[in-house]
C-alpha cells in the first residue's frame, strides 16, 4: 500500500503535462498555414526541435526515477543504466496520455499535431508512423493515471537490462513494483491489462529505431550538427 | 559515470 502511494505520489510530482488539461485541449489542433509552416522547417531544425521535446519529458523521467521508493538506493551503475536503457521507453508511454486516438494527434508545442506535420524529419517518417501507431494501441487499453503511473516504475526498474551490476537487487524492486500493480488492478477490477499490455520488445525497438534514425542523420550531416542538440540527448542517444 | 556527466549530475541534484 505504502509502495502504491509512493508511485502515485511520485508521478503526480513530476508529471509534464497534467491530464486534465491534455483532456481539455485535445481539439486544438494546429492549423493548416502552422503545419505548412512546421513542414518547410529545415531537415536540422525540426530533429532539433523534437530533440527538445524529447529531453524536456525526460527529465521528467529523471524526477519519477528518484523519487521512487528504493531507486537511489541501487547503485549509481545501475540507476544511469536503467534511466539510459527506460528514460525513452517511458517517455513513450506518457505519450499516450497525450495522444488522440479520435483524430491521431499528440500535443507538440503547444497544441495537437497530425504525423504530417513532421514530415521535415525527412527518413525518419516511418519511426513517426511507428511511435503513432504505438500510442494508437496504447490508447486502446485506457488505462488510467495510476495505471500508467505504475507502467513508468515497470518499465523503469526492468532487471534484464544489460550492464546492471547488481540485477538482484533491481529485480527484488520490481517484484514490489509488480505485486503493487497486481494490488491495483485487482481493486480496480482490471485484471485483464496485463495480458493486453504491448510486448516489451516493441518498445526496445522503437527505441532502436530512433537512435538509427539519428545515426543515419549523423552520417548525412557534419558532426557539428549535434552541438546544437540538447547535452542530455547527445549523452543518451548520440 | 564520465560517460554520463549530465545524467549523473541530475540524479545528485537532491530531490527537486
Amino acid at each position: 500500500e505504502q509502495l502504491t502511494q509512493n508511485v502515485l505520489k511520485s508521478y503526480h510530482e513530476t508529471c509534464q503535462l497534467r491530464a486534465e488539461d491534455l483532456q481539455r485541449r485535445r481539439w486544438d489542433t494546429f492549423s493548416r498555414e502552422e503545419i505548412c509552416a512546421y513542414q518547410k522547417k529545415s531537415m536540422e531544425e525540426m530533429w532539433q526541435r523534437c530533440a527538445g521535446r524529447i529531453t524536456e519529458a525526460i527529465q521528467h523521467v529523471v524526477e519519477f526515477a528518484k523519487r521512487l521508493h528504493g531507486f537511489m538506493e541501487l547503485c549509481q551503475n545501475d540507476q544511469i543504466v536503467l534511466l539510459k536503457a527506460g528514460a525513452m521507453e517511458v517517455v513513450l508511454v506518457h505519450m499516450c496520455r497525450a495522444f488522440n486516438a479520435d483524430n491521431r494527434t499528440v500535443f507538440f508545442e503547444g497544441k495537437y499535431a497530425s504525423a504530417e506535420l513532421f514530415r521535415s524529419l525527412g527518413r525518419a517518417e516511418d519511426l513517426i508512423g511507428s511511435i503513432f501507431d504505438f500510442a494508437q494501441s496504447l490508447c486502446a487499453l485506457q488505462c488510467s493515471e495510476p495505471e500508467v503511473a505504475f507502467l513508468s516504475a515497470l518499465v523503469l526498474v526492468n532487471a534484464s537490462r544489460p550492464w546492471l551490476q547488481e540485477p538482484v537487487k533491481v529485480s527484488r524492486l520490481r517484484r514490489r513494483l509488480e505485486l503493487g500493480f497486481q494490488l491495483l488492478l485487482r481493486r480496480t477490477r482490471r485484471e485483464g491489462l496485463l495480458d493486453r499490455l504491448p510486448p516489451q520488445g516493441r518498445l526496445r525497438a522503437l527505441c532502436s529505431q530512433h537512435v538509427e534514425q539519428l545515426q543515419a542523420l549523423r552520417r548525412r550531416h557534419p558532426p557539428a550538427l549535434l552541438d546544437a542538440f540538447p547535452p542530455l540527448y547527445r549523452e543518451l542517444f548520440a | 559515470q564520465e560517460k554520463h556527466r549530465i545524467l549523473h549530475k541530475l540524479l545528485q541534484n537532491g530531490n527537486s
